[in-house]
């Protein structure tokens, strides 16, 4: 296996008589973002087993949810957002509150007015769907815009250690005012990998049309993971027409993979420790309040 | 204290026991997994099987090994298998028979439609092989908020919904006819 994907004048590409500071060597830029990565055939960031990308998310920018075949680690450089990750087999133990609208992009006023009367519609509806349990009461209630439901969502800021494990799907939207920076190792040499030395990265939504990053195989334009099915398994899969599953496979979009979110981003999530402790403790305000405020 | 365990270790387990199986769905068929949680042997050389047997209209839903390649060998039947990689590029898309075997890497994704009552044994190089469904009730787009679905491919509420919670099994689905999706796409519009 370790011999799979190594150029042969690089298999010996511990020889370190010299170190070099590198710089980032390719980036790809996204409608909301861009991804800066260093060369992992580089003899020495080879040797170590490695590859490190550089993930700069703007304001209000999502990074479309994304897996790896190797172990990650990351660092929040600047920034903060939040984050969601996919393990398979979780409960969806985060729930909104409210019924989501069904058209999105109404202005606040109106999706308010709208919400609180929806949300009692929707309920009564609901409850008088309810009465009428049976094999629809599922998809109706679907139809009816019950709370959505999903895995664990996480706040992150700068200063935070983020371990993703191999085939778990994550995805971080950026909630503050400044480019979240986020910079990460893949590890690529860990057993837990067990295809070759070349970073893959699987894509569930969005399009690349520049192509992944690292040498030549990864130049083709990379699309998101539903577009190599046929669209009529993936209806039949997902139980949706045709035409949805065409649009899954995102084959006119070409914003890349960190997405510009079109007005409010309403997931619900759990409120912020009392503003970050630390704060306070690297910008004090004002004369210590007692002694022992030192 | 090594050398005890391995004298007196089972070695064997059988899945072709209906009884055994993990994954069951009356007129569609079953999945049975052996791991090191079942085997502990398997353990020691970090392998682990699946054992599954389909009717003729089922499908077993798109997922992907998350930690593990797999090789699929037929022992009975056929079946459609699709195999994407992680460009997005479909690079399988063939009948499999009895007697052949497909290779899946790790986190390539792969659909397997049953085309006569397809039997077959899979070998994953894993000793806890995990996998993660990209369609049925404990996939990974239904852990993932509507307002990511929406955003990331660019649909309405209400399809982000449908996409998300409409197919309600976990594992094996039937794979319906095109005469049921003309009917649905009449509904539809």
């Amino acid at each position: 296996r370790q011999s799979l994907g190594v150029p042969p004048q690089l298999r010996n590409e511990c020889n370190l008589d010299n170190l070099d500071v590198l710089q980032a060597t390719e980036t790809i830029k996204s409608e909301a973002g861009q991804l800066e990565y260093w060369d992992h055939n580089h003899p020495q960031i080879r040797c170590a087993g490695v590859s490190i990308a550089r993930l700069v998310i703007e304001q209000g920018g999502l990074y479309l949810p994304t897996f790896f075949s190797s172990p990650k680690i990351s660092y929040v450089v600047q920034g903060m957002g939040i984050s969601g990750r996919v393990i398979p087999g979780c409960a969806e133990t985060f729930m909104d509150s409210q019924p989501m609208q069904q058209q999105q992009g109404q202005g606040q006023q109106g999706q308010q007015g709208q919400q609180g009367q929806q949300g009692q519609q929707g309920q009564q509806g609901q409850q008088g769907q309810q009465g009428q349990q049976g094999q629809q009461g599922q998809q109706q209630q679907g139809q009816q815009g019950f709370p959505d439901m999903y895995q664990k969502v996480e706040h992150v800021r700068h200063g935070d250690v983020i371990a993703i494990t191999p085939g778990s799907a994550h995805w971080i939207y950026n909630t503050g005012d400044q480019p979240l920076v986020i910079i990460s190792l893949l590890d690529i040499a860990n057993y837990q990998n067990q295809l070759d030395r070349n970073p893959r990265v699987f894509r569930l939504a969005g399009n690349n049309p520049q192509g992944g990053f690292g040498g030549p195989q990864q130049q083709q334009p990379q699309q998101n993971m539903l577009s190599g099915f046929d669209p009529q398994v993936l209806a039949q899969a997902l139980k949706i027409d045709v035409r949805l599953a065409q649009e899954l496979q995102n084959q006119q979009d070409n914003r890349g993979n960190i997405v510009r979110v079109r007005g409010p981003f309403q997931v619900a999530r759990p409120p912020l420790r009392q503003s970050y402790e630390s704060e306070k403790w690297r910008h004090p305000r004002g004369p210590p309040q007692s002694p022992q405020d030192n | 204290g090594l050398e005890e365990t391995i004298c007196s270790m089972r070695t064997h387990e059988n899945i072709d026991d209906p009884a055994r199986a993990d994954v069951y769905k009356p007129n569609l068929g079953r999945v049975t997994s052996v791991n090191s949680l079942t085997l502990p042997i398997l353990q020691y050389v970090r392998l682990s099987a699946t054992r599954g047997i389909i009717q003729g209209n089922a499908m077993v839903l798109p997922k992907y090994n998350m930690n593990a390649n797999e090789i699929l060998y037929c022992t009975r039947g056929q079946a459609r298998i699709q195999v994407v990689n992680d460009n997005g590029q479909n690079v399988l898309d063939q009948q499999v028979q009895k007697g052949q075997l497909v290779v899946i890497p790790q986190g390539f994704a792969y659909v397997v439609q049953s085309q006569n009552n397809f039997e077959w044994i899979s070998f994953k190089t894993n000793a806890n092989a995990m996998i993660s469904t990209l369609a049925g009730r404990t996939s990974a787009l239904r852990a993932l908020p509507l307002e990511v679905i929406t955003n990331a491919y660019q649909i309405s509420l209400e399809e982000a919904r449908r996409l998300k919670f409409n197919t309600l099994e976990t594992t094996l689905t039937h794979a319906r006819s095109g005469q049921q999706q003309l009917i649905d796409q009449i509904v539809e519009a």
